[in-house]
């Protein structure tokens, strides 16, 4: 499909940002859908310190594989020590059975091998997320194809971002896409970012928890 | 399916992120409805990995009082009241960065609906309880004929008080009875809500206004009950803008609405984003797969 952004929302896409110290973004081309043979799919934002992290998840009792793996590895390790989370757009890998979960397992684990190169963590540090059509299993070669290009695309300016933004979007018309930068009451001479990417334009009703 | 990443350069407590978090999605992204379809997907992942803190900076924390601040969320316990956890200045600047942005991210979304023509903001104000107000927005949004007249330009507001009327969890005086109550009728309701609070919608005091998006005069709709001789005119003109605000008034006492000095009485809100419901949704939707 073509993803020319229609005139009238072009003024939601930034041109320009300013994002958070040690994070970086990418994407890749993975080929998720079998109809998509040119726009990335899969997406990484990753900090380069392992940090703490949280996440919110569907309160839909059929939770997909990425929202059971991802709940799973906050369980285990309780907001310490994550690098940062993997997104494929064109499958939601959900109500897909345990090869669902396994292949979930393996994104977070390709992607985190990827960064520790090849030695294998206890539990994997890197969330999971999926967007696309239910009921639908991942071509896992594909996405553990991908990675390693993944991983040489990622980097900290607006483009990087912006990339990400792009590759996690299904029938979005733009990409959504935020930063912004505050000060803090007892150090209002140190200036902080926080930058957001989100997707969504159709079966959209969140009650997160 | 919404799927949302969030990350900062400030130094924050790992323990209170997740409260942090919980409390910044209620009337951030569990304020948006598209088409009232929750996916199996949604995610929000947050963040921080302090690179811009200085050194000696301290993590950002709430102070809990309470030894599990989530049990409120699974308590049957009519008694229990949550108690608010003690956060320093520092933390509640934060909490309001985060409240604004996570916001803005929403709103996005709302803006990119499938098919959607107009960005509609519903704002409703209660005597009783936010959780009254919340309920009645979620009906409005969610509502399929309310959702089809915005795409029609139609200024139906009929379609709203049937929305509010059918909301789960939404009683009024004719509902429910005192002697209802003692034969326990309270248990349907599943939490244990003070009596007075039973009756949360009083039709004969509720009003429905459309709020243009270019700052001009609220238009009545219906006012306490009885509805008011509509300028279609003005309605037509106002429904032409992408933006619109319907603002609903939950009232349960015959007091002005407004205060002497120009506020509003109620201060309990809830605000909703939802877009209007076209065509182009149902194309889009009826051949997803392929």
């Amino acid at each position: 499909a073509d993803r020319t952004i229609p005139a009238a929302k072009q003024k939601y896409v930034p041109t320009s940002g300013t994002y958070p110290k040690g994070f970086l973004a990418g994407s890749a081309f993975a080929g998720v859908k079998a109809s998509n043979t040119k726009y990335d799919d899969l997406a990484l934002v990753v900090s380069e310190e392992p940090c703490p992290a949280t996440a919110v998840f569907t309160q839909n009792i059929f939770k997909a594989a990425p929202v059971q793996v991802s709940q799973q590895l906050l369980r285990k390790s309780p907001s310490q020590g994550f690098r940062g989370v993997v997104v494929n757009s064109g499958c939601a890998n959900a109500v897909t059975g345990v090869e669902g979960r396994e292949h979930a397992e393996i994104m977070a684990r390709t992607t985190d091998g990827a960064f520790n190169n090849g030695e294998n963590q206890e539990s994997p540090s890197t969330l999971v997320m999926s967007t696309g059509v239910i009921g639908q299993k991942l071509p896992i070669e594909k996405i553990t194809s991908a990675i390693p290009k993944l991983k040489s695309n990622i980097g900290n300016t607006h483009e990087h971002w912006l990339n990400a933004a792009n590759a996690i979007c299904t029938t979005d018309t733009f990409p959504k896409l935020i930063s912004r930068q505050f000060t803090l009451p007892s150090s209002p001479g140190t200036t902080y970012s926080i930058a957001g990417m989100t997707k969504g334009a159709g079966m959209i009703h969140p009650n997160m928890a | 399916t919404l799927l949302a990443i969030v990350c900062t350069d400030a130094k924050i407590d790992s323990e209170s992120m997740p409260f942090l978090l919980q409390k910044t999605v209620v009337d951030s992204f569990n304020s948006i409805s598209i088409d009232g379809d929750t996916s199996t997907n949604d995610t929000l992942a947050f963040f921080a990995n302090g690179a811009a803190a200085p050194a000696d900076a301290k993590p950002l924390s709430y102070t809990f009082k309470d030894p599990n601040p989530f049990q409120q969320y699974k308590s049957r316990n009519p008694d229990r009241r949550f108690v608010r956890p003690d956060m320093s200045p520092d933390m509640a600047t934060f909490e309001q960065v985060l409240s604004d942005f996570l916001k803005d991210l929403a709103k996005l979304v709302v803006r990119d609906g499938e098919g959607a023509t107009k960005f509609v903001t519903i704002r409703v104000r209660s005597d009783v309880s936010k959780v009254t107000a919340k309920r009645a927005a979620v009906s409005i949004a969610r509502s399929a004929l309310v959702k089809t007249a915005l795409y029609g330009k139609d200024a139906n507001w009929g379609r709203i008080l049937c929305a509010i009327g059918y909301a789960p969890g939404i009683m009024s005086s004719q509902t429910i009875s005192r002697k209802d109550l003692t034969k326990g009728m309270m248990i349907r309701t599943k939490t244990k809500i003070p009596y007075d609070k039973l009756h949360q919608v009083e039709p004969a005091m509720t009003s429905v206004s459309f709020i243009p998006a270019d700052g001009s005069e609220e238009l009545k709709l219906l006012v306490r009950g009885e509805p008011q001789d509509v300028d279609e005119v003005r309605a037509k003109e106002i429904l032409e803008m992408e933006d619109l605000e319907i603002l609903v008034r939950l009232e349960d006492r015959d007091e002005p609405a407004i205060n002497d000095d120009g506020k509003e009485r109620m201060t309990h809100e809830a605000v909703f984003w939802t877009c209007d419901f076209s065509h182009e949704y149902v194309t889009i939707n009826g051949d997803y797969r392929t």
